[in-house]
């Protein structure tokens, strides 16, 4: 496979790394040890197709552009799940 | 809507309020108007009053501050989370935070004080986010509209699903319908969309505004649709109908209620002790017997009294009151002859002569727009 050019995995690095910190405010999302596993059903990828479901984003479970604009936006600091 | 799990709630309709500290980014009237403004749009769809306090203890405690801030939810410096507040409940039941990494503003730019106040006190009386991109109870920060309601009627589904819709909302309804003149023995009720409608006095109070009338009053809030309609014995049982004049002074929630020689002052429902009181203990000479209309301008600190063609006004500052009375069109060209009620809303002067209003520029020093009296209602 192509490997990504440094900036770019970088970026997508940091997208993720925001989706998870937002994820964690919001959506009671709680890393576990592991490092992440990208599988369809890995808790990360879960929580995120809650939050795009909450939001009426297309629920891919992927850190897409809409999902990485939207967690971005300021809000409020309550989570949109009740903890 | 969604209300918190067990579905949390003010057990009471009124609810004290107190501002802990200030954003050094609005002047304190202004984050004062902003939150009881905030707080009307709620009040204004359920039977829930609130009243302000300025010590003590008070069921919702409202505060600014960065980063971490004796909760276990610390702010994440500018942009992020913005704000929070906490669920009806004891402690810190109720209580909301604002982010003062952000920058405070009344206006569309930067993070408006009202609108985010407007959702955060929706949590602070029991409900949770709402999924509707409309609502106000959407968790992000969107830019809106000023000139409309915040309020979607799916946050007004949910507050009054927890409280319940606007009993006085309700007794305008009864009271409001126009009967038949034919039919009913009573007078008709004053009609707000008739041309020839005129006023006895208007103020502002606590974010709304208050137009008299005979034995009526209307509130209502400038950004609102429908209007409050009150008998004035329903507030406040001890004052008279066709009252002459009324003013606010809003730092002080205090609103002043004349007819004829004397004056009230009174504070949300409430007639302070020691009311009424003769007019010239303000200062008037003896051969003042009534007052036409006045008004407080908070920029200046100025309270004028109007009198027939004339007014005196009283400056807080210098605490002195003229010493004989001013010709209006000398001080408000364009303002000719007696007026019938005035209040000032942001930075104009409205001015009500029998069937016209005139809206005054203080700044420019003259009449900006002619209208009906009617203008502020739905008609």
């Amino acid at each position: 496979s192509r490997a990504l050019p440094a900036g770019t995995r970088q970026k997508e690095e940091g997208g993720i790394q925001l989706t998870q910190k937002y994820l964690e405010n919001y959506y009671g999302f709680k890393k576990d040890g592991e490092s992440f596993i990208w599988k369809s059903n890995s808790p990360m990828t879960k929580k995120i197709k809650e939050m795009q479901e909450f939001f009426g984003l297309e629920v891919t479970g992927k850190v897409d552009s809409g999902t990485l604009d939207l967690v971005q936006k300021r809000r409020c600091g309550f989570p949109d799940v009740a903890g | 809507f969604t209300t918190f799990a067990g579905e949390p709630k003010w057990a009471k309709q009124v609810l004290t309020y107190r501002i802990l500290n200030y954003t050094p980014d609005l002047r304190p009237v202004d984050v004062n108007a902003s939150i009881k403004k905030a707080l009307s749009v709620w009040s204004s769809v359920t039977p829930l009053k609130f009243i302000k306090k300025d010590r003590g203890d008070a069921d919702i405690m409202i505060s600014f501050a960065a980063r971490a801030h004796n909760d276990f939810m610390p702010f994440d410096g500018p942009g992020g989370s913005i704000a929070h507040a906490y669920a009806p409940g004891k402690d810190f039941g109720g209580d909301a935070h604002f982010d003062e990494d952000e920058t405070w503003t009344k206006s569309t730019e930067g993070t408006n004080l009202f609108y985010v106040a407007a959702h955060e006190f929706g949590h602070s009386l029991g409900l949770f986010h709402s999924k509707d991109s409309n609502a106000l109870m959407y968790p992000v920060y969107r830019k809106f509209d000023p000139s409309v309601f915040p309020l979607h009627q799916d946050d007004i589904n949910g507050i009054q699903y927890l409280y319940g819709p606007s009993n006085t909302h309700n007794d305008q309804r009864e009271s409001t319908e126009i009967k038949d003149p034919t039919e009913s023995k009573e007078p008709t009720l004053p009609n707000t969309c008739d041309p020839s409608l005129t006023f006895d006095a208007v103020t502002t109070f606590r974010g709304e505004i208050m137009f008299f009338k005979d034995k009526h009053f209307w509130r209502k809030h400038p950004a609102v649709q429908t209007a409050d309609f009150n008998l004035i014995s329903s507030f406040w049982p001890r004052l008279p109908p066709g009252v002459d004049a009324a003013y606010e002074i809003p730092e002080k929630d205090k609103t002043v209620i004349f007819k004829g020689n004397e004056f009230w002052v009174v504070r949300g429902d409430t007639i302070l002790p020691g009311y009424p009181q003769k007019i010239h203990t303000l200062g008037f000479s003896k051969d003042i017997t009534k007052i036409d209309a006045a008004f407080y301008n908070g920029n200046e600190g100025k309270t004028y009294y109007f009198i027939a063609d004339k007014f005196l006004s009283y400056d807080k500052r210098s605490q002195s009151m003229d010493r004989k009375p001013i010709l209006i069109s000398n001080e408000f060209p364009g303002i000719n002859g007696k007026i019938d009620a005035v209040f000032q809303h942001e930075n104009f002067f409205y001015f009500f002569c029998g069937r016209k209003q005139f809206e005054f520029d203080p700044d420019k020093k003259r009449v900006t727009r002619l209208l009906k009296t009617n203008f502020w209602f739905p008609c």
